[in-house]
């Protein structure tokens, strides 16, 4: 049980939580569909 | 060290779109018949550095047919975008372009049109009239009785068919063909046409009046013809008026 909590401390630690009100951005491409989506 | 490559352009970056704008304007410079393009999507763009302000520049449009036949003098950007319940169609182009010192010039392009799925437009709009082939026998039947019947009730100059732009059938509720197709005056008045039609001849190009017209043509449950023209004006350039149509399917390079 030792061995799984280091495991779970490290995979937590790696994580780094958004700030808030983070916005992820858009994939590059496509771009943005201007009229309608085919 | 080194210096790091830039970071690849994204499709909505406005150097990208500043290349869309460019390459837009070169394809619908170029179309000979139809109707003008405008950008839906930018679909990739991709960047090769050259050298010192030189880039190869290659990108992928998505671009929707417009309203406004290539004769019309309308600025794009006024131009309407056929909606999806008009059947629509799309055009899909490849451009390679070069950026040197800033200045955006195209190289190449390829682009393929081709209508929307009918089986998208029938599962949203199931009597929606659909494209067909400018070339349908009912197709070329609406539009020679249109512009007769449009020849024979004005006193203006005598109209010839340039080339058939579009065409819709309808089956249900009535049966209907629409029709759109340009045209231009000749050096005759529809009187005179009526006498000997063989010397009514387009004018010289630096004298041309083109116009458009729409058709509509119901033959059941009962029997209607409605056209409407509208002339452009006098133009200065024009395409070559030689062939009469070109559906859309076709590559163009």
């Amino acid at each position: 049980s030792v061995a799984n909590r280091a495991v779970a401390e490290v995979a937590q630690h790696d994580k780094v939580p958004h700030p808030v009100g983070f916005v992820p951005p858009p994939p590059p491409c496509p771009g943005r569909i201007r009229h309608f989506k085919i | 060290a080194p210096a790091a490559p830039p970071a690849p352009l994204g499709c909505d970056d406005p150097e990208s779109e500043a290349a869309a704008e460019v390459a837009v304007s070169y394809i619908n410079d170029n179309i000979h018949h139809g109707y003008y393009f405008a950008l839906n999507r930018i679909e990739n763009i991709r960047v090769l550095p050259q050298g010192l302000n030189n880039d190869i520049i290659f990108l992928e449009l998505e671009l929707l047919e417009t309203t406004c036949h290539i004769l019309n003098p309308t600025p794009l950007e006024n131009c309407t975008v056929r909606s999806f319940m008009d059947h629509a169609v799309e055009g899909d182009c490849d451009i390679k372009m070069q950026r040197l010192d800033g200045k955006l010039s195209v190289l190449a392009s390829k682009c393929h049109s081709h209508a929307d799925s009918s089986k998208d437009l029938i599962k949203v709009c199931p009597d929606c009239p659909l494209l067909t082939n400018l070339s349908n026998t009912e197709v070329l039947t609406t539009v020679t009785a249109a512009l007769n019947h449009y020849n024979s009730k004005t006193a203006d100059a005598y109209l010839k068919l340039i080339e058939i732009g579009r065409a819709k059938i309808q089956y249900h509720p009535a049966h209907v063909v629409f029709s759109e197709f340009a045209v231009a005056a000749t050096n005759c008045s529809a009187a005179e046409a009526k006498v000997n039609v063989e010397n009514c001849q387009l004018l010289p190009d630096d004298q041309s009046n083109f116009g458009f017209c729409t058709a509509t043509m119901v033959t059941r449950p009962s029997q209607d013809l409605t056209v409407d023209c509208k002339l452009y004006g006098h133009q200065v350039s024009t395409p070559d008026p030689g062939v009469f149509y070109c559906p859309p399917g076709q590559d163009t390079a």
